[in-house]
């Protein structure tokens, strides 16, 4: 259920020019280790998508010990404060399009011609 | 900067000439093929300036060294698009060559021309990705070309130092590139 305050949100970020699927990552802000939000586990898929975290079956919405490890490594490895949470400068680098090749994962994308 | 594992790179003797090539059939309509032709061979003339290798385009798709096209969501290398932002393209690293942008987008050439929000710069887009198929992964360093992200309606086609050392490592320097000139730009940009 969207609540008035979710609905401010999306509305203020309408104006920008974010994937619109990512873009629900906004609601993640100041999450941190202990929280559990409901859609966490897509940006679990996210961080699994870009080489952050091992493919689980089922990812929870609990930010767990192996989320906050994910988040330190992308921050570490975009160049950003390494905070261990999903502050405003994470968020906002998570949101914004990017090529799809993984950031740590070298073997996914990496394959000889033949 | 950073490679991929393995640290491939395409293993010619020197002179190193590679071939790249348009799909005959994956492009978009809306920017026509000699815009779209410019803009690649500034891109690849960017990295040629710096190492000694050399991009030659060809007609012959499949036979090229390096396969340009515009696909939409599953396209069939088990890396779907996503539509609309989001993940903008993917290249291969050395020396596999495929070389696919997102369809979906609204690439631009000139934004003056195109006033779209989500409008994205094909030349900086294009400029990234041959890093990748010249063996660079992506780096830490925001202001570098190999950094993973770029906002839309932002162009970022300058190869910064972080990115030159990287391929340089791979492939050694163009005897005519100059780093001191390099430096100049960057403090002229970082001052100016």
């Amino acid at each position: 259920r969207i609540t008035p305050d979710q609905v401010t949100v999306i509305t203020v970020d309408s104006t920008n020019t974010h994937n619109a699927t990512w873009h629900e990552f906004t609601r993640f802000l100041d999450a941190g280790k202990g929280s559990h939000v409901s859609g966490m586990s897509e940006l679990k898929k996210y961080f699994k998508r870009f080489g952050y975290l091992p493919f689980i079956a089922n990812f929870t919405d609990i930010f767990d010990t192996q989320l906050e490890s994910a988040v330190i490594l992308y921050q570490t490895k975009l160049g950003l404060p390494v905070t261990g949470k999903l502050d405003t400068d994470t968020i906002s680098t998570i949101i914004s399009p990017r090529c799809g090749v993984s950031d740590t994962d070298h073997h996914r994308i990496h394959a000889t011609k033949h | 900067f950073t490679y991929f594992y393995g640290k491939p790179r395409w293993a010619r003797t020197s002179p190193v000439t590679l071939t790249y090539a348009f799909s005959p059939y994956d492009m978009i309509n809306y920017i026509g093929l000699s815009d779209i032709k410019v803009v690649f061979k500034r891109a690849f003339s960017r990295w040629a300036s710096v190492i000694p290798v050399n991009f030659a385009e060809i007609e012959e798709y499949e036979s090229a060294d390096i396969r340009i096209g515009f696909y939409h969501r599953d396209h069939g290398d088990g890396e779907p698009f996503d539509g609309v932002l989001g993940v903008l393209a993917h290249a291969f690293s050395p020396e596999n060559g495929r070389f696919h942008l997102d369809a979906a987008e609204t690439w631009a050439v000139d934004f003056d021309k195109v006033k779209s929000k989500v409008a994205v710069d094909l030349e900086s887009v294009a400029t990234h990705e041959i890093g990748h198929v010249l063996g660079l992964a992506h780096t830490s360093v925001k202001e570098a070309v190999m950094y993973p992200s770029l906002s839309p309606r932002t162009k970022k086609v300058d190869l910064k130092i972080d990115d030159v050392e990287g391929v340089q490592a791979l492939y050694g320097s163009n005897p005519n590139f100059r780093f001191s000139s390099l430096i100049e730009s960057e403090n002229s940009s970082n001052h100016g």
